[in-house]
């Protein structure tokens, strides 16, 4: 496939998600 | 011999409120720029010789699509930032954007549907847990994290529990007879502070509505942890 989703899946784009949660008031 | 539309592999992404990101794949890469427009670098070589040879703008409500190649056809390296346009830039809709850009629309559009899938628009904290209402609506996704550390994970598919102990159950649709009552009882929070969740973004929605300016009140975080 020209365009795998594989990419989707990888430590950076987790970090990424990581830090979309609000901050503090954990 | 009907013509083929867009509209029926795939809606308008939307990028609104969602945070920059360049990701890197294989052939291209696939960004949020801080315009919040959605950004595809197609790529050809590899390693020092990678270029990017074609790049397709997405407006950040997916209907329009801007198309170019940089250095007239012969490339750009691969850089930190997406080329920026000649002067002849192909300016598309939705509606008419050639076939032969569909696949990459579409996978401009499966890379925003995951990133709305883990940005919470609304972040309500209960007595009990605190609960994100996920970007990726209609059905969006919704993550509630207990004090207690036990987690579950609701999307249009299935409810995901992680208990305290870290042994996680699978339930499908509404279903709330889970394993055991306990787990129940947590399953049954989950639903209420999804349902708050709901009340409260389509209450917000409609005061966003009334304001003069279109203010954005999402994101937003309502309470704090007990």
């Amino acid at each position: 496939d020209e365009f795998d989703t594989e990419a989707f899946r990888d430590d950076r784009l987790e970090a990424y998600f990581k830090q979309l949660v609000p901050p503090g008031m954990k | 011999n009907r013509m083929r539309t867009l509209q029926e592999f795939v809606s308008p992404l939307r990028a609104h409120r969602l945070k920059p990101i360049r990701q890197k794949t294989k052939n291209a890469v696939v960004s949020i720029l801080d315009s919040e427009e959605v950004c595809m670098e197609l790529l050809k070589g590899n390693g020092a010789q990678e270029r990017v040879k074609e790049v397709l703008r997405i407006s950040s409500d997916g209907s329009m699509v801007h198309i170019y190649c940089p250095n007239e056809g012969r490339g750009f390296p691969l850089d930190d930032r997406p080329p920026s346009p000649p002067d002849d830039v192909f300016i598309y809709s939705f509606d008419n954007l050639p076939e032969k850009y569909w696949k990459k629309y579409q996978y401009a559009s499966k890379f925003i549907h995951l990133v709305r899938s883990k940005t919470p628009k609304i972040t309500l904290y209960t007595k009990y847990a605190k609960c994100m209402l996920m970007e990726n609506s209609p059905q969006a996704d919704v993550e509630v994290c207990f004090y207690d550390g036990a987690k579950i994970n609701k999307t249009s598919e299935f409810l995901r529990i992680i208990e305290k102990s870290g042994k996680s159950h699978n339930l499908k649709g509404e279903m709330v007879n889970g394993p055991s009552e306990e787990v129940n009882s947590y399953v049954e929070h989950a639903h209420e502070a999804h349902q708050t969740c709901l009340d409260l973004e389509s209450i917000i929605a409609v005061q966003e509505e009334r304001t003069e300016k279109r203010m954005s009140f999402f994101p937003i975080i309502i309470g704090r942890r007990p």
